[in-house]
């Protein structure tokens, strides 16, 4: 199983789109 | 030769961690007229929350007493404890076996005379770690009682401590009494939300849901299903299905309990989709709120102008996880030789990788870590080699330099979507002397 752990996470918006099934990132967003 | 592409490097900024923790001063709120970062606006259709680390100095859970790098090593055994827990469910569910399956057999539900729930058998032994980082802070019940919840969105349920306790951990606060809500509210065993519990069960003479959760790790909670109200310093949500525990074991940062975000018809993001907000929110960590800081948002302002997309796979038989199809690693810009095979879920026909808030680390297949490492350590030919550390195996001594060249490390997802990382996701300090290490991990180590 991998896993993408929070330390990569850092500094990125991370969003969940439920509606559309997707999920995003955004760098500089914090 | 002259047509090959350069590599790409950028640059590290040398800073070991501290002696000891430095005060920090607590970022001005930059969400404007809210108090502690929370606030409403275009009619209700966002809510934002500020998230804190457990670690950081604002942390109301904050160990004065503890070094950086103590800190750091129980944050790494915390982190083993989680993504085994993950590891051990995900493999589970490919053979259509939920984990809270091997537990329910082991626990007897009776009901006392007053119809307080009470539980008994043997408890789960194993390591009881906190499940999760970050905590949000908000009220439970009418009038509210502030409390302190983990966020995870590795967990579908909300829950948190509830009197009277057959086992309660220690809390920063009172333990919530549901006596004093006049927004409590039973859920009998026939509802339908009760029946979308993995694990439910009924206490037969008050007719109400009883949940058990279990983590994987050791950690568990048990108690009444119930519905209450949540609010967030002007927005209030009555209704909200949540747990009431009775009996809650594992070390959960201090907090009440634990505000699931993951991808279950009973996590919060499903429940207010049903509501108001769309189903999206968003989150931002860091880990110190030295520059900006972290934050939870739902609703129509979650969705930043530059986000990348990449689809979201869905696993028939978990679908707690929210799991992604990473198809790439690059690292100094070259993309590396991994099998497409090493990111799949199961053999189903699935396949991803989970993005998860409560591990630290992110871990990789080894066939997929192994040229990760070997790229990485062939483009830093000249950085003194310092062994290992912990779950880590490719650190550097870096004491007396002040910027250093690393190459870029890229993810690369279905869709086109990259997350290029600053420096500072992937190459981090680990003590006060500047061993510096790779923080990414093998999925292997600790199975």
């Amino acid at each position: 199983v991998s896993i993408i752990g929070n330390i990569q996470q850092q500094g990125f918006r991370i969003v969940f789109d439920g509606v559309s099934s997707r999920l995003g990132f955004a760098a500089n967003q914090c | 030769a002259r047509h090959r592409r350069q590599p790409r490097y950028q640059v590290l900024h040398v800073s070991p961690l501290p002696s000891k923790w430095q005060e920090v001063p607590r970022v001005a709120d930059s969400l404007g007229q809210s108090e502690k970062g929370v606030r409403k606006v275009d009619n209700s259709t966002t809510l934002i929350l500020r998230l804190t680390h457990r670690d950081s100095p604002l942390s109301p859970f904050a160990n004065p007493k503890a070094s950086p790098r103590e800190l750091l090593k129980n944050r790494l055994a915390r982190d083993e404890a989680r993504a085994s827990a993950i590891s051990v469910r995900t493999k589970l569910a490919a053979r259509g076996i939920r984990a809270n399956d091997l537990v329910v057999e082991s626990v007897n539900y009776t009901a006392r005379e007053q119809g307080v729930v009470d539980f008994a058998g043997p408890l789960m032994s194993g390591l009881k770690q906190g499940s999760g980082e970050y905590f949000i802070e908000l009220g439970v019940g009418s009038p509210p009682r502030q409390t302190y919840m983990v966020i995870d969105t590795g967990s579908d349920i909300i829950w948190l401590q509830c009197t009277p306790c057959v086992d309660c951990y220690t809390q920063s606060g009172p333990i919530f009494d549901p006596a004093l809500s006049s927004s409590y509210e039973s859920l009998a065993c026939t509802s339908p939300l009760c029946s979308m519990l993995e694990l439910h069960s009924c206490a037969a003479q008050t007719n109400s849901c009883l949940y058990q959760v279990a983590y994987g790790d050791g950690s568990f909670t048990q108690g009444d299903f119930v519905l209450e109200a949540l609010s967030f310093r002007g927005a209030t949500m009555g209704g909200i299905a949540m747990g009431c525990g009775h009996d809650n074991e594992g070390l959960f940062a201090s907090a009440a309990g634990l505000f699931g975000l993951g991808g279950g018809p009973l996590s919060f993001p499903s429940q207010l989709g049903n509501l108001l907000l769309r189903r999206v929110f968003s989150y931002c960590l860091m880990d110190r709120d030295e520059s900006g800081f972290s934050s939870l948002m739902f609703g129509s302002a979650a969705v930043p102008m530059n986000t990348q997309f990449t689809p979201l796979l869905k696993n028939p038989n978990l679908n707690t996880y929210y799991y992604v199809s990473l198809v790439g690693i690059s690292v100094g810009g070259s993309m590396l030789s991994i099998p497409p095979q090493a990111f799949r879920m199961d053999g189903n026909g699935g396949g991803g990788v989970i993005v998860d808030s409560g591990t630290s680390v992110t871990r990789l297949a080894e066939v997929a870590y192994g040229p990760l490492r070997s790229a990485f350590r062939e483009a830093t030919p000249d950085l003194p080699f310092a062994g290992g550390f912990s779950l880590f195996d490719t650190c550097y001594n870096l004491s007396g330099q002040a910027n250093v060249r690393v190459p870029l490390v890229s993810l690369h997802f279905e869709g086109g979507a990259e997350m290029a990382l600053p420096t500072s996701n992937y190459v981090i300090p680990v003590d006060t002397e500047g061993t510096y290490c790779l923080a990414f991990a093998s999925a292997e180590i600790g199975a």
